[in-house]
């Protein structure tokens, strides 16, 4: 028996907005702890890992942990008939689930749906502990932005930081260009640049996979990037009280 | 030129 209820319903649909375009089907884990998601994209470039603790939910059972696989596409399809403003419970009854049901409640209506499940045997892949040498916190809409801008000059994107701050840089054909984002302890936090480098880091990525997760930006007003050298760079945003919504993309290095 | 690694190479299977 398996039941969660989002408070907040429009943060879940916020989260699957946030991956439904990098990973297609996906296995929802649920346990006593909570429910996670692990996938990678098509590519095998970028994982997405969804983490969300039992605690953060308005309700939360779960018996015996469980492995839900549902295609991304066909979940937004159920999602699209709540509201932005509804609670939303996720709930199965057997172990072996062969269908996942929604119940989507708002003051003037219930809706219920059920979503058939597939049994789907996904690599799942083991992400070390790691220490970041480089770990910048940013306002998630600036780096929206500005991996959009740069976006259109280069497909791949430079990230070089420093105890100044970072750079992110691009050298196409058409020209190149570079966008330095200075620390900054303003008091309002959601506009805060923090910039923690015990090493610097210069590092370059496919900058589509950052526009293609750029929707997550919804999730929080800060976004935190975490990177070594050689290393894939982790884009992790906060969700309030639940948990966090991460990717985690392998750079481009030069052979 | 730049090569793009999966990221396979840098995490194990479970």
């Amino acid at each position: 028996m398996f039941e969660a209820k989002f408070e907040d319903g429009g943060l879940f649909k916020k989260i699957v907005e946030a991956i439904k375009e990098l990973v297609k089907n996906v296995n929802l884990e649920a346990n006593g702890t909570g429910i996670s998601l692990q996938a990678m994209d098509t590519s095998h470039v970028a994982l997405v890992a969804l983490q969300l603790n039992e605690k953060g939910f308005k309700k939360y059972r779960c018996e015996k942990s469980l492995t839900m696989g549902l295609s991304i596409e066909n979940l937004q399809k159920i999602l699209k008939c709540s509201g932005n403003d509804d609670q939303i419970t996720l709930r199965t009854q057997d172990e072996e689930p062969t269908t996942l049901s929604f119940t989507f409640e708002s003051k003037n209506r219930i809706s219920e749906f059920q979503l058939n499940l597939m049994s789907l045997d996904q690599e799942q892949l083991g992400v070390p502990d790691t220490e970041y040498s480089s770990v910048v916190r940013m306002p998630s809409n600036e780096f929206t932005k500005i991996c959009r801008e740069l976006g259109n000059i280069n497909e791949a994107i430079g990230i070089e930081t420093s105890k100044e701050g970072i750079k992110f840089y691009v050298k196409g054909d058409i020209g190149e260009g570079q966008v330095s984002v200075k620390i900054n302890d303003t008091e309002k936090p959601e506009e805060r640049v923090e910039c923690e480098v015990d090493e610097p880091v210069n590092l370059s990525f496919a900058v589509r996979y950052f526009n293609l997760f750029n929707k997550a930006s919804a999730l929080s007003s800060q976004v935190i990037l975490s990177m070594s050298q050689d290393q894939p760079l982790v884009i992790e945003y906060i969700i309030e009280e639940m948990g966090s919504l991460k990717l985690y993309l392998a750079p481009k290095i030069n052979d | 030129n730049t090569q793009q690694p999966t990221i396979n190479r840098f995490y194990d299977n479970q």
